[in-house]
């Protein structure tokens, strides 16, 4: 989706953000 | 044809119901598998949790709408589960490319993430149905259940909620335009005011990280 602004850097998703990378 | 508000809702809800006809109230075989390759199988766990949180958004729904709409709950929440288990599973696809792991056994065994998700494809499906007073099937528009309702309902952090819209977003390619807005609103509104609210993990997460940082730093009180 073009107009949604993505802020999550590289390296950066699901599993990281709950602290289970 | 023009688009017009309610056409734009009723497209809304039509995509919806195209993506969600074909999906299953169970987890796919697909799932199984994931959940079989962690180190604790998270499936009865994963079960019971869609159980226990439907029992309670459709005695809430109820509560907030009347009793004679419980059976819309809890079509409303059986659709949200199906959206749910669809992104769950995407996510680990995508999650499995950019990590090279298959045993996500830490993340599928955690209740916040769970509840997150599910939070999210839930609020998706309210969303849809609530943008469009006429498609509420007689639900009187003046009980709001936009969000943040669902949060209250399934005792879910603001900031926790926040953690998995953009990951929902990009897991699910087919969520219409108005509902990225929906859900980009929601964001706003939690970093603008909802994330900071006294019991917010997100004061955790910045002592966390002045700590790391060697500044022994004490999070400002919020102002009331």
């Amino acid at each position: 989706p073009q107009d949604y602004h993505f802020g999550l850097e590289e390296g950066e998703g699901i599993s990281e953000l709950f602290d289970c990378d | 044809l023009p688009q017009t508000p309610v056409r734009a809702a009723m497209n809304t809800i039509q995509q919806l119901m195209m993506i969600l006809n074909s999906a299953s109230d169970k987890p796919s075989d697909n799932l199984i598998s994931y959940f079989n390759n962690c180190t604790v199988n998270p499936k009865e766990s994963i079960l019971a949790r869609v159980e226990n949180l439907g029992n309670i958004f459709k005695e809430k729904f109820a509560e907030a709408v009347g009793q004679g709409c419980a059976e819309i709950g809890s079509q409303r929440y059986m659709l949200g589960v199906r959206l749910y288990y669809r992104v769950m599973e995407s996510m680990l696809k995508s999650e499995e490319e950019r990590l090279s792991v298959h045993n996500f056994s830490k993340l599928l065994n955690n209740n916040i993430f769970h509840t997150s998700l599910l939070a999210c494809a839930v609020e998706v499906v309210m969303a849809t149905y609530g943008r469009n007073a006429s498609q509420n099937d007689g639900i009187n528009t003046e009980t709001n259940l936009s969000f943040p309702w669902i949060l209250n309902v399934l005792d879910l952090k603001a900031f926790d909620f926040y953690k998995v819209i953009e990951s929902f977003i990009k897991a699910e390619a087919n969520l219409t335009r108005e509902m990225i807005k929906h859900l980009e609103r929601c964001e706003h509104r939690i970093m603008e005011s909802l994330a900071w609210q006294s019991d917010s993990p997100l004061f955790d997460l910045i002592k966390q990280s002045k700590d790391r940082e060697g500044q022994a730093d004490q999070p400002e009180p919020t102002c009331t």
